[in-house]
């Protein structure tokens, strides 16, 4: 019910491709880290350190770029939780 | 059980390895050599975690860091609270979201990569999960690879293995009060320092079963615990007794290496029977003995974890005899509690003798209690089992000033009589320990026993003749012969 929070990091998947073309793709559009996730075939997570932590809104001019290079299959900005902790 | 440092050859190439003391305390940051988890002996038996998998209960997991992804088991991860599959420490309000990756560090964290340290079972697997509250929809999820609560349901009925913190809230807090430490199915862990003294967060607690370790009073940054950080980096510094959990997670791990077919009560028994005291001490509480010679402290419980010794006596390890429970009496009548002095209480049980549910050899002993008082913070209450073993069941907090709601039916519980006879008479003490004169009335007084018919350790093999289990076993068969000749001394009186 609260508003979503938007993160900087994003899931990127390819079509195909390894570590080396991620790293391509997250530096051509200004993505600070770039790592594989395990147990995702050509998944990986961007992190861009430009964007901030949390905020309300998504980043669509980042999810857009990512999404019309014709290397990605998906690219989604993740969402934060409001988490209470013990 | 002593061993010289330097015969230990474990050799790890992961930069932080030598700052883990608290897998082998060669004296690092003021520490005690020696005084550690023994794992180095574990390692050495081949028992390193390989096909368990840890679920670490917290705020997700860095699965994306080098020393993680490769023990990382996706499939048994789900957050239930968001819906999220594989929970990631993402933002949160507050920005404390580290936990999970540290823990799993302690955990699973891959050997001789070069990266960090090194995990407790360094090739076990870590699983993010979420929140307790919702462990019930978690029982539904994929029920073959999950560990269930409750625990009796959990691993093919073998049951859930449950570790939780003791508690930082210090000399304000008591961990009976916390419904999970203080319950039976979850093993309570607390920590001391690497020197074997006590955390200054440290909570009095009847129900903690054993310790390992964390920070605590040191200034020396590498007084820590070292393990895996958010985002690929490694630190120095988790704390709390929330560092000390996944310690003995890892160690569990070990032993289930050692025998998947270990109950949750057999990895409990087994936690009593080879922790060690080591080299622990606190100035308040001093090591005791209960009635069957096992030595606990009111912080440490049982001893620190001894790797070494659990994976030895797990490998043997026949499962132990069913447990009954008993109600051993109940005082239902309102009682004032004195606002100077005591309200004392005694409650004589034959332990449900000559009945199906009888119980002979104790576990866990429950105190189900209502009082309400003028200051909830400033109860202080304390219970003696036959055998003369006393447990504080609740010290003095002094930020609950509670005066409306009181303990409703709250089961105090204690591990220190483990082993015990419960037969004969418990006492309990009830009164005020503070700055003003309060007032109180307990309402309910209701002793619960759980525990086993048989003696637990009969079947089990001795190998160390100066273990508590050789110890226990002794004190058993003593005990059983001498009611056995009691028993035909009756029959021929009878027959003459």
């Amino acid at each position: 019910s609260d508003p979503a929070v938007y993160t900087n990091h994003f899931l990127v998947e390819f079509h195909h491709g390894g570590e080396a073309e991620a790293a391509q793709v997250a530096a051509a559009y200004g993505f600070h880290g770039v790592r594989k996730l395990p147990f995702v075939e050509d998944g990986y997570h961007f992190f861009h350190n430009g964007l901030a932590k949390g905020r309300r809104r998504r980043s669509l001019q980042h999810q857009l770029r990512l999404e019309k290079d014709p290397r990605v299959k998906k690219a989604v900005q993740q969402i934060g939780f409001g988490r209470k902790k013990r | 059980g002593y061993r010289d440092i330097n015969e230990i050859d474990i050799n790890m190439n992961d930069p932080l390895f030598t700052k883990q003391w608290y897998l082998i305390n060669t004296g690092q940051a003021d520490g005690t050599p020696g005084l550690d988890l023994n794992v180095a002996e574990a390692w050495e038996l081949g028992y390193t975690g390989k096909g368990v998998t840890i679920g670490i209960m917290d705020d997700g997991i860095d699965y994306l860091h080098p020393d993680l992804a490769s023990n990382y088991n996706a499939q048994a991860s789900y957050d239930f609270s968001s819906n999220d599959p594989y929970p990631y420490p993402r933002y949160t309000d507050d920005w404390f979201n580290s936990h999970g990756t540290r823990c799993a560090g302690e955990v699973s964290a891959a050997a001789n990569n070069n990266i960090c340290g090194v995990g407790v079972a360094y090739n076990s697997k870590v699983a993010g999960r979420t929140y307790i509250k919702i462990l019930c929809l978690i029982c539904l999820y994929r029920l073959n690879l999950t560990r269930c609560i409750p625990p009796f349901q959990g691993r093919g009925g073998k049951g859930s293995i449950y570790v939780w913190a003791s508690g930082d809230g210090g000399s304000y807090d008591d961990c009976n009060c916390d419904g999970y430490a203080s319950s039976m199915w979850t093993i309570s862990i607390n920590s001391a320092i690497n020197d074997g003294r006590t955390a200054l967060y440290d909570e009095s607690c009847s129900s903690t079963l054993a310790s390992t370790f964390s920070n605590g009073r040191k200034r020396n940054p590498e007084a820590g615990v070292a393990t895996t950080d958010l985002y690929g980096n490694c630190t120095l510094r988790h704390s709390g007794t929330s560092a000390a959990a996944p310690e003995a997670a890892g160690v569990f791990a070990l032993a289930l290496e050692a025998n998947a077919d270990l109950t949750w009560r057999d990895m409990q028994h087994l936690t009593v029977l080879t922790s060690k005291r080591n080299q622990l001490h606190d100035e308040v509480h001093q090591w005791r003995r209960n009635g069957v010679g096992l030595e606990f402290n009111h912080l440490f419980g049982y001893g620190v974890l001894d790797a070494g010794a659990m994976v030895t006596m797990a490998k043997d390890w026949k499962t132990v005899p069913e447990r009954f429970h008993c109600v051993g009496g109940s005082i239902q009548e309102a009682q004032k509690i004195p606002s100077t002095g005591k309200l004392v209480l005694t409650l004589t049980t034959d332990a449900c003798e000559g009945k199906e549910n009888f119980v002979r050899y104790l576990e866990h002993v429950q105190a189900v209690i209502t009082v309400n008082s003028t200051r909830r913070g400033d109860l202080n209450i304390n219970m003696t089992s036959p055998m003369g073993t006393k447990s504080i069941l609740l010290s003095r907090r002094p930020r609950d000033d509670d005066s409306k709601v009181g303990f409703d039916k709250w089961p105090f519980m204690t591990t220190h009589s483990w082993g015990e006879d419960p037969r004969g008479t418990w006492v309990l003490e009830v009164g005020f320990v503070g700055i003003l004169p309060q007032k109180g009335v307990l309402k309910e007084w209701t002793l619960m026993l759980h525990g086993t018919q048989s003696a637990p350790y009969i079947d089990q093999i001795v190998k160390d003749y100066q273990s508590k289990l050789a110890m226990s076993k002794k004190e058993e068969l003593e005990e059983e012969l001498d009611e056995a000749v009691e028993r035909s001394l009756k029959s021929i009186l009878s027959k003459n």
